[in-house]
């Protein structure tokens, strides 16, 4: 089951922080169930998938649309803060979700929610849930960073490992051309001492053969 | 010996390569390895 | 100002989970507030450094060492369930925390709460420190995923320059040395040259002194 937990606020009564908890099984067209509490009461709400189709042609919007609107404004919370509004009344228990679109409002949604009997076990059960996804967030942040760390270390293993390679890349370079150099400096030797020998032996031949 | 030291001198270089027969990869390493101290 | 929220029990009422805010100025040891609610009602007391160092003497312990016991058991929430208790009463307000040192009961400290007038309020800023402290955590995460992947491609990509820079080496090392062989083979076929023309002016030579 999935579960959101936001802050809201309420037209009606602007000063009061509201906490929405919605809650759904894989898809939130599917339908979902809504809790409202201003930390002393709450109320308790379904909204059906029926009652979702028949929204979605009431606006007359495709309903993947219109159930992204929902998600929107009761689950993502990414929307800047004039751009969903909330209202509830206490004495008749509708809460309505509305859209704001250039300076008019579109009623997304409405219900009627029950008042719940015992509000301080669903307040203890909704911060429980908060501590625990606080739990979570913190081993998955601890982990992330103990990944982060070894992400960086080996990054600074493999970015040496290229450096050593590239200098040991010249090095070889270097020791090779020297090598074969002194091998080669041996051949170009031998070459002027055969080369200067023959020279000779041509010289004292043509001696010989001017003094008979 | 010494003529036997002379017979190699003339054949092959300092470092062990031959002046006449033609090398190739592998006897080219043999040489570089021998090379002590490359300046 | 540093602040932590857990979950406790209380031994006189182990079926109710009760909320347990510590508040502090850097160091616990400095003096901290406490809310204690039930989702219903709120409690609030504080302890001074004075009482802090009178409760340290009294159990006769290290002042430093009372001080981490005291976060062992109000803030870390590291140990085991049974290693610390909490007590409250709602009829006097006495709000007490002990160590389990083998099967004894060491009180740590005791305090009278205060009932809150407005708990509605307290739970309320309770439940939106929560939300704040995991909308934190997660962008935190976010980040943390963010960078983890950055580090992981940029390994990727260093990686990828050290195998080739390997292959780089092994090619350079083959491809002077097959260019090295070209150049000395050559200078040898001009030494056999050399050698054989040597061979024949000597030859000649002889051939000619020989007919004198």
């Amino acid at each position: 089951m999935e579960r959101n937990v936001s802050r809201i606020h309420i037209v009606s009564e602007p000063s009061i922080i509201y906490f929405l908890q919605v809650s759904w099984e894989k898809d939130l067209g599917s339908g979902f169930d809504i809790i409202l509490t201003d930390g002393q009461s709450a109320w308790s709400g379904t909204v059906t998938t029926s009652e979702i189709s028949r929204e979605a042609d009431d606006m007359a919007m495709e309903r993947d649309k219109y159930v992204d609107e929902l998600k929107k404004a009761l689950v993502l919370g990414t929307e800047p803060a004039n751009v969903y509004k909330f209202d509830f009344s206490k004495e008749n228990c509708n809460f309505s979700y509305s859209r704001n679109l250039k300076n008019v409002s579109f009623i997304l949604g409405s219900l009627i929610l029950q008042k719940v009997s015992s509000p301080a076990e669903v307040i203890r059960e909704l911060m429980s849930y908060c501590l625990n996804c606080m739990a979570d967030q913190l081993a998955k942040n601890e982990h992330l960073q103990r990944e982060n760390e070894m992400l960086q270390r080996d990054w600074n293993d493999v970015q040496k490992r290229l450096e050593k390679c590239v200098t040991d890349k010249e090095n070889l370079e270097a020791d090779l051309h020297k090598r074969f150099v002194l091998v080669l400096n041996e051949k170009k030797a031998k070459i002027r001492s055969l080369h200067k020998s023959l020279i000779q032996a041509k010289k004292s031949e043509k001696e010989k053969q001017d003094e008979r | 010996c010494p003529s036997t030291k002379e017979h190699f001198a003339c054949e092959y270089d300092c470092y062990g390569d031959s002046y006449f027969a033609d090398t190739d990869v592998v006897q080219l390493k043999e040489v570089f390895s021998r090379i002590k101290n490359v300046k």
